[in-house]
């Protein structure tokens, strides 16, 4: 007897959590780490504010050098999560602030759960949050994860006056993780952190009770993100018969001009003309076939305008050269930030940095990924940028030995969304457009690199006369 | 004013596709093919019938070069699905029948609903079903995935007399695709599971017209997968809460010998005593903190007997040789079935196949990688295997030369749970306990071709005297 069951999305990702970056107590503690300060970093940005992360991992029992029970502590000055919504956001998977068309850190509403649910499985103990929105009061909660029915169940509810008028979020829970395993990578995945949010500045105690200081490096934040229209070559014919449902405009005109990235009325009445529609007709009155005609139409016209990327916030040249002299102190830095461009109607920029010699030791091509100004630390070899580096320059055309040099790639793409192959935001999918910006902006800043190395050649061999 | 929002699992895969392997019309035409297939080779062998498997493509409106409009028809002979289960297992987004511990294709209750998913929002149509369990009559269903509910929505029903006692699935829906550029894939995918699958009848029928035919190869059907208890080494305390919370036993001994596998009443004695824990006490007494050290003395008790993996069904060493010299014909092979193994309580068995020249003509070492009689072809540098065979394994030691000479790994690997890294079930992670399985079983047959190139160059070189 063939026995159906339905599982909530918090029981498939709690079966499934290796899928999510949570495989082993090591990777956990890392992921648990990225997680909430990702989520921290979105918060402050969100009310541009300069953010302060405070970091706390405390051993709580078992060995210090092998699988044991820690306590994670991280608080921020944040944007707050308003009251009624504080259980849901910590207690809900696929729920979040982050399913707009905007460039954040967070993508999928699962995150900050996935942390602490692995949290409660391994050590059956609640979460507690903490939080304000500067409003008079703060209000603290504490609850666990009904995972097969992927609910919060509130176990108690405090709230305060808010009379420092803090505003932020405090998470705090108990989970297994092995830190003597994955030290070096949350201390890397800190610096990265810092080094591509120099604006930020992040403290971590670690189980040993060490402080580690990543310092402000500027005190401006850049400007932020924008939420964006749909741009037409991103649409199918799901994402239309949304926008047609929630709309309230009677034309077909508006509907182009109001709904879309960047349609203005001469081009809206361009497109519709090709399309064969009548720019006056309800978009409520198009039928089956003329939806998916339409979204054929919005593919291939040729005539609307490249996303805009002014919605993107981008690191910036002189920001991406002083976080890699920062943190790498090389002897030689080049940097350059690709023209916008796009994939299936998603603006993306690229930003490109290669760096030599100096403190950088180790012999070889080292590459730093990030995105959406995330540090990516996991399955290099599976990214796209890898694969350039690896597949796509012919490294003796500039001059470096790839097996002795010490060269470091630092490749950053942001955008309205980063097409991740996995749900843990480990790697980036080999689009070809992505692709083509990462190869020329490689060979843009390698070929300043070559000029480095032939002019430090010509010296050296002129000192040796 | 910060906007949350809640989406349904079908909006997050929706939104999310490429994360579950439709990236784009070729690759989207890939996944449906394997997807649907899939699910017929489950379908058959639950009921242990030798599988039928019609496979139809259409080209329906379009270019036949380049992105078009495509009918996708699979029918089989398997179980069928019940009637009142029809709309959901195929409009239900994390809905299925293999949400347990057992040896099968499938795992995440997604690929079928992705398959028809992506047909809908690119076309517009609805899905057809058409399935009979061999009762009195056969139900046919037209219906749609309300993709932001995740509910199905049903367009049409009919059900006929069964008058030629059918038994079986027909899936039929309209998809964009890219057969162009993905047609090689797909036939790679079919020849390959026939060759892991050689009881299995495969017929498909191109948008050309042309049909292939994969032939059965043995009229035996394996041993069947059987389902199995959870091992006390894989229990974590929401599993070990949700034992406890169905449980209808009374005492603490019952509790260990029936619901986990392999402990008798010898060995649950002798772990309770070791845990401090009375065998007499009634498990829905437990206290919190006593769940917690349960799942501790669970993990680290060292009498359980480890998984038995006779609930598995490997391919065969017989089965594996037969396979790989109908599909390479190579002038050499040389297979082994590891003995089984375990990890995260999990059973899992390794069976590795090495081929040599004959019709095996590219230079080099090619992977074929298979999990659970699925073959997988994309992120081949991402899997376990190829970490192995690319940087365990010192070919020169086995005679090899891996640039020049022919041959062929192919490694199976079959459990109650493979450790995808991905939902598009595209690699599968280097578990400590596999990855040391793989490692052993390459070197064993590494052995036994070079036990051939020994003697093919002996022959060689007394035939040049
Ligand atoms: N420190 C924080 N400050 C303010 N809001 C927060 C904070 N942490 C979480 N949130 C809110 O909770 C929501 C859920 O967070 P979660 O990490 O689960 O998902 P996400 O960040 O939206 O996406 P992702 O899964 O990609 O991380 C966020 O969208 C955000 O609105
Ligand atoms: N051809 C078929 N014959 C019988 N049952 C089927 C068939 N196709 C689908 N089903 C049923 O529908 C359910 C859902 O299928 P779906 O492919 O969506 O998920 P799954 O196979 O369980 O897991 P996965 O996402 O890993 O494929 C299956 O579990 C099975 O019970
Ligand atoms: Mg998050
Ligand atoms: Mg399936």
């Amino acid at each position: 007897m063939v026995e159906f069951q339905e599982i909530s999305p918090a029981d498939f990702f709690y079966r499934n959590r290796d899928i999510a970056g949570f495989t082993n107590p090591a990777r956990a503690l890392y992921s648990t780490v990225r997680e909430l300060v990702e989520n921290s970093l979105d918060a402050c940005e969100s009310v541009g504010i300069l953010p302060n992360i405070y970091v706390r991992l405390t051993h709580v029992s078992g060995p210090l050098d092998r699988v044991a029970v820690f306590k994670i502590r991280v608080l921020d000055n944040g944007s707050g999560v308003p009251e009624h919504n504080i259980p849901l956001a910590f207690g809900k998977v696929l729920y979040g602030s982050k399913y707009r068309l905007k460039q954040t850190r967070g993508a999928f509403g699962l995150g900050g759960k996935m942390a602490i649910l692995y949290g409660q499985i391994t050590t059956n103990k609640p979460v507690r949050i903490v939080s304000s929105t500067g409003s008079s009061h703060v209000y603290e909660y504490v609850l666990t994860v009904d995972i097969r029915k992927n609910e919060p169940k509130i176990l108690g509810k405090k709230n305060y006056e808010n009379v420092n008028n803090w505003r932020g979020v405090l998470v705090e829970f108990y989970t297994e993780g092995d830190y003597y395993r994955s030290s070096s990578r949350i201390l890397d995945y800190l610096k990265q952190t810092a080094m591509v949010n120099p604006y930020a500045e992040i403290i971590f105690v670690d189980p040993r009770g060490y402080l580690h200081i990543f310092e402000r490096g500027v005190d401006e934040m850049p400007p932020a993100p924008k939420e964006t229209l749909p741009h037409p070559y991103g649409v199918d014919v799901e994402a239309l018969k949304r926008i047609i449902a929630d709309t309230k405009v009677k034309s077909l005109m508006e509907f182009m001009t109001t709904h879309f990235h960047r349609v203005g009325k001469a081009t809206a009445y361009k497109f519709l003309s090709e399309a064969g529609l009548n720019p006056d007709m309800n978009p409520k009155k198009l039928s089956q076939e003329d939806i998916v005609k339409l979204v054929n139409h919005m593919k291939n016209f040729k005539g609307f305008l490249p996303p805009d990327a002014s919605c993107l916030s981008p690191l910036g040249e002189k920001l991406l050269k002083a976080g890699i002299e920062k943190e790498l102190k090389p002897e030689f830095v080049a940097v350059t930030q690709r023209k916008p461009s796009s994939y299936s109607g998603y603006p993306f920029i690229v930003e490109v940095g290669i760096a030599y010699g100096g403190s950088i030791l180790k012999p070889g091509i080292t590459l730093y990924r990030f995105s959406n100004k995330i540090p990516l630390l996991y399955d290099e070899t599976s990214d796209v940028s890898w694969k350039v580096l690896n597949e796509m320059i012919d490294w003796s055309r500039y001059k470096v030995e790839v097996t002795i040099d010490p060269v470091a790639v630092i490749v950053h793409i942001c955008s309205t969304k980063i097409p991740y192959k996995t749900v843990g935001k480990e790697f980036i999918a080999d689009r070809p457009e992505i692709e083509h910006e990462i190869i020329n902006g490689v060979r843009i800043v390698a070929r300043q690199l070559m000029l480095h190395l032939s002019r430090k050649k010509r010296v050296q061999m002129e000192r040796a006369r």
